[in-house]
């Protein structure tokens, strides 16, 4: 059963890329087969393992523009045993205008890839800062949904309004969206801003919570112009080993 | 002669609101007459100004929604003198998708723009983390651009791509777009990355970077929570120190 999770929050900068990768990564490390969705026309899921956008003949937008492209045709190997992903170009950016007219423009990115879901345990898909069509395509085929919230005050402020399109999605287009889950991200244990913006995740939205919290790291942010995940730009650092408590909190949903 | 300036860049979470707010704050501080203008459907530069976007009758969305509409119907003031609000209600969303196929829909703001511009000296407008057409509308209507970049890895990379982007607007759409300029932002004297990447800016961006350099600073990271401007939160913080600096530069522009 494959278990497809988007990662997803149109507040920008909260950890979105960094979470697919290094969630990505672990769970690859794990013996799961992984596949990464690049759904950000900005490319950063693909740039960030070592991709280079521009070199690429195919990507995600073909997926979109063109009815007889296949997935399989597009997937890029990385250099992790297990992990695989789908990259994107800037391209992708010109998608949203292009389907906005489209009948069920909603559900393109789950029909493509139905042939894949027995080849792979995880595909997770990295979402734009937006609540655009692509990040719509990403809940309509999800059977997950990880938000990534940083603590900070202006992403506390978003979290009710996307809660809600997510409830629409399930009702209107995909009930097998089952899993609703927020990842506390760039905890900073020095600063009071953390605590109380974390308190107050806690106190409003406490059954959605995951228990793995990802702390500030620098190496996290340096781990990208290696073109590396963390597990192998940084093994042994704090944010290494919280996103290996994810991976296994992730794991641990299986079986429920 | 009223300076319209976009703060703008795709990649989410580089400091766009943060930047609106603060450098509007210290212009209207130095009796400049500011108007800002949310963008955003996520509304932070309402919030962070502390407006409460849910009790609001109109906002920006009205008038990319209702050709009769006028800016002037929807203007909030804010508690400091001279600083002024079009606030953002989470219905803005809607509007990329309303307006894609409409002809001209990159020059509404600027149309709704002109009957105000003789009443202020600066109008900022805080634009969503996308090349949407809302940020294409901010381009279309500016004088000028200012591009937060936080010295992150991701954060350089989309910044050849907004450039070129710029380039074709102005050529196409706005030849009164005269002044680009790149901000660094969150620097983190601590780090090598922040160091590295400012390098990097420098030596391929030169000629575009602003003087000012805003530091990381928790201060600003608080502020929005007490819905005041860095000048009026913290003053005398590094935040406010810095962007203090950067009003003065901007204004230094004038004369040229
Ligand atoms: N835990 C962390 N500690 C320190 N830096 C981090 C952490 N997580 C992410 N970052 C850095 O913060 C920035 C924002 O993270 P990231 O790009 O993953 O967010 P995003 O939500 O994908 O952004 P966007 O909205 O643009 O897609 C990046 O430069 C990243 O390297
Ligand atoms: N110099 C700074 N030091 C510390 N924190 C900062 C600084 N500038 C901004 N922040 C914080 O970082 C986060 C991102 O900043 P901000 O929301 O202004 O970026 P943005 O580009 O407007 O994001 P979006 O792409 O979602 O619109 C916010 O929580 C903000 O409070
Ligand atoms: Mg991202
Ligand atoms: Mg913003």
């Amino acid at each position: 059963q494959t278990r497809v999770i988007a990662i997803a929050n149109p507040k920008g900068g909260c950890g979105k890329t960094t979470t697919t990768i290094n969630l990505g990564a672990f769970l690859a490390d794990m013996n799961k087969k992984v596949l990464l969705i690049d759904l950000d026309p900005q490319c950063n899921a693909s740039i960030g393992l070592g991709i280079k956008p521009h070199l690429l003949n195919f990507s995600v937008y073909d997926l979109f523009n063109n009815p007889e492209s296949q997935a399989n045709e597009i997937i890029c190997p990385t250099n992790l045993l297990n992990l695989e992903v789908v990259p994107a170009k800037t391209s992708l950016a010109d998608i949203e205008s292009k389907l906005r007219t489209q009948k069920g423009a909603g559900f393109i990115l789950k029909r493509k890839l139905e042939p894949l879901l027995l080849k792979y345990d995880y595909i997770l898909l990295d979402c734009n800062p937006s609540l655009g069509v692509l990040t719509l395509n990403a809940l309509v085929c999800s059977s997950g949904v990880i938000i990534p919230v940083q603590t900070q005050f202006y992403a506390l402020r978003g979290l009710t309004q996307l809660l809600n399109l997510i409830n629409i999605v399930r009702e209107k287009a995909n009930l097998g969206l089952s899993m609703v889950k927020i990842l506390t991200t760039m905890y900073d244990v020095r600063t009071n801003l953390s605590h109380y913006i974390f308190e107050e995740i806690q106190k409003n939205f406490k059954n959605r919570l995951l228990n793995t919290i990802i702390p500030v790291s620098t190496k996290l942010a340096e781990a990208p112009s290696s073109g590396l995940p963390i597990n192998k730009y940084a093994p042994g650092s704090k944010g290494a080993i919280a996103y290996e408590q994810l991976a296994k909190e992730v794991i641990s949903f299986e079986e429920k």
